[in-house]
């Protein structure tokens, strides 16, 4: 089984 | 005031049909720069972002920053109303709550404008550094779109490998498994046929199907693609908008649970 990963763990807001 | 004109109007066209599967609603930024747009899927799992640079439109004139929140399903009705030859000119005035398609055969013979109510989008902009990747693979865009849809059949996610050898997409499902192994070939008669692959260190990642594949919907804006991979980084995958811009789809990995 695989956890999908968000964006935001990545890369701030602006 | 903004006027946009587009000799080639198919690129929005085109541009449209490539992201109003994965976003719904997104605001469109136009600058000096250019015409912009960055959203997210609902999921925040996927990023597509667009640039059309202000050099490549005929006329552009954009008297101060703008952005102008659209429901893309409804843009994309509007756009469809125009011929693939058509010259495409965006317009809205200050303060306006709606935006203006015209759009002009190519001989001038007919001339139609289709206005649009522009709607409040709430999104959050996130900050993309620069990066470097550990692989960066060029390959034909039909290719890579008909190796995603091939392993959806199989499997829900795909693992992209570069080695030396090669770049491996990967699946797996209850059918069975598959693998697809693309080698750098540039002996090719068209280098839009090459598949090249810039290694810096060998990259495995996960990725779900199902977005690769709406991704591939960019497909017939550029003979080609480029996939940029780094451990731990989403993917970028980039299709280039004639010499004037880009679509680039950020895409978070899967990890093992």
């Amino acid at each position: 089984n695989c956890l999908q990963w968000r964006l935001k763990e990545f890369y701030g807001t602006q | 005031m903004l006027e946009l004109r587009l000799v080639q109007g198919s690129l929005l066209k085109k541009v449209l049909e490539a992201i109003k599967e994965l976003v719904t609603d997104a605001n469109f930024d136009c600058s000096a720069t250019g015409f912009s747009l960055q959203a997210m899927d609902s999921s925040h799992v996927a990023l597509v972002a667009l640039l059309l640079r202000s050099e490549g439109f005929e006329h552009y004139r954009c008297d101060r920053n703008l952005s102008m929140g659209m429901n893309l399903n409804n843009v994309s009705k509007m756009l469809r109303c125009a011929g693939n030859d058509d010259i495409i000119t965006l317009k809205a005035d200050d303060g306006s709550d709606t935006v203006t398609f015209m759009f002009e055969s190519p001989n001038q013979d007919k001339i139609a404008d289709f206005e649009m109510k522009l709607m409040d989008i709430d999104s959050e902009h996130l900050g993309i550094p620069e990066a470097e990747y550990h692989a960066i693979v060029k390959m034909p865009s039909a290719e890579f779109a008909r190796i995603c849809k091939d392993l959806s059949s199989i499997g829900d996610t795909v693992v992209i490998s570069v080695t030396k050898e090669g770049v491996k997409f990967s699946t797996r499902g209850d059918i069975g498994n598959a693998n697809i192994v693309c080698r750098q070939n540039t002996t090719v008669d068209k280098p839009e046929e090459a598949t090249i692959i810039e290694m810096q260190e060998p990259v495995s990642l996960t990725f779900a199907l199902r977005y690769m594949n709406s991704f591939t919907k960019a497909t017939p804006l550029s003979n080609t693609v480029t996939i940029s991979l780094s451990s731990e980084l989403p993917v970028v995958v980039e299709y280039k908008v004639a010499d004037m811009g880009y679509i680039r789809f950020y895409l978070a990995p899967k990890i093992e649970d």
